[in-house]
């Protein structure tokens, strides 16, 4: 555990609790994609069987149990409790041209061929780019919620934190995954134009709105 | 380096 990890971690769990609280304090799930956070759901799913396998550290376990109910209780939220304020038509991205692909690929490319594992790849491969349908919906209606801009905010800086973690282990533990690092990459490249965005525009108290 | 999966991490 070093401070990257540690303190990525933390952003992530501060952008699962933004959007809960985001959610169930204005009693809507208005510009939310839901296909993002079903997305989300399934990674943390296919990537924390190993709940049922194997013990790493308290904080391990704590930490994923938290992290995948959250995931399940926001997408409760959007679809059951708050589904009338649901903006389905704007959530029009088509996510089996995400979860197609990234399944082909996690059988083609893991470190190893059984079905934990290439699971657990899948899950790295689709985070990557589970966030696309709520960037496509907010390009769609050419503005966002400034609470949605900060929980995209911290779910965006948490896997570059991830990156600077991955650099430490790899000059104090000699340690790399190739898979890993080339997604994490990935997921945050595509998080560059909203990271330009967020501070020439939301950080100066400006709300984020695309030119039309 | 060792090319293994970062199971310690989430």
């Amino acid at each position: 555990m070093n401070i990257f990890r540690l303190t990525g971690d933390l952003s992530h769990l501060a952008a699962i609790i933004i959007l809960l609280l985001k959610i169930w304090k204005s009693r809507s799930c208005a510009g939310i994609s839901g296909k993002s956070q079903i997305l989300f759901a399934l990674v943390f799913t296919t990537r924390y069987l190993d709940l049922f396998t194997s013990f790493i550290s308290l904080y391990n376990t704590c930490m994923k149990l938290i992290y995948i109910g959250c995931a399940y209780a926001t997408v409760y939220l959007i679809y059951a409790k708050f589904r009338a304020t649901y903006d389905g038509n704007h959530d029009s991205f088509r996510v089996e041209f995400l979860v197609v692909p990234v399944g082909g690929l996690s059988v083609l490319i893991n470190h190893d061929f059984s079905p934990l594992e290439i699971l657990w790849t899948f899950s790295i491969y689709l985070e990557s780019v589970a966030i696309l349908p709520q960037l496509f919906m907010i390009s769609k209606t050419g503005e966002a919620e400034t609470i949605t801009t900060h929980y995209l905010f911290c779910l965006g800086l948490y896997r570059a934190l991830y990156l600077f973690n991955w650099i430490w282990r790899f000059y104090f533990e000699g340690f790399f995954d190739m898979i890993a690092i080339v997604a994490g990459v990935v997921q945050t490249v595509l998080y560059c134009d909203f990271f330009y965005l967020y501070v020439t525009k939301v950080l100066k108290g400006k709300k984020l709105s695309l030119p039309a | 380096g060792t090319d293994s999966n970062l199971k310690d991490e989430l």
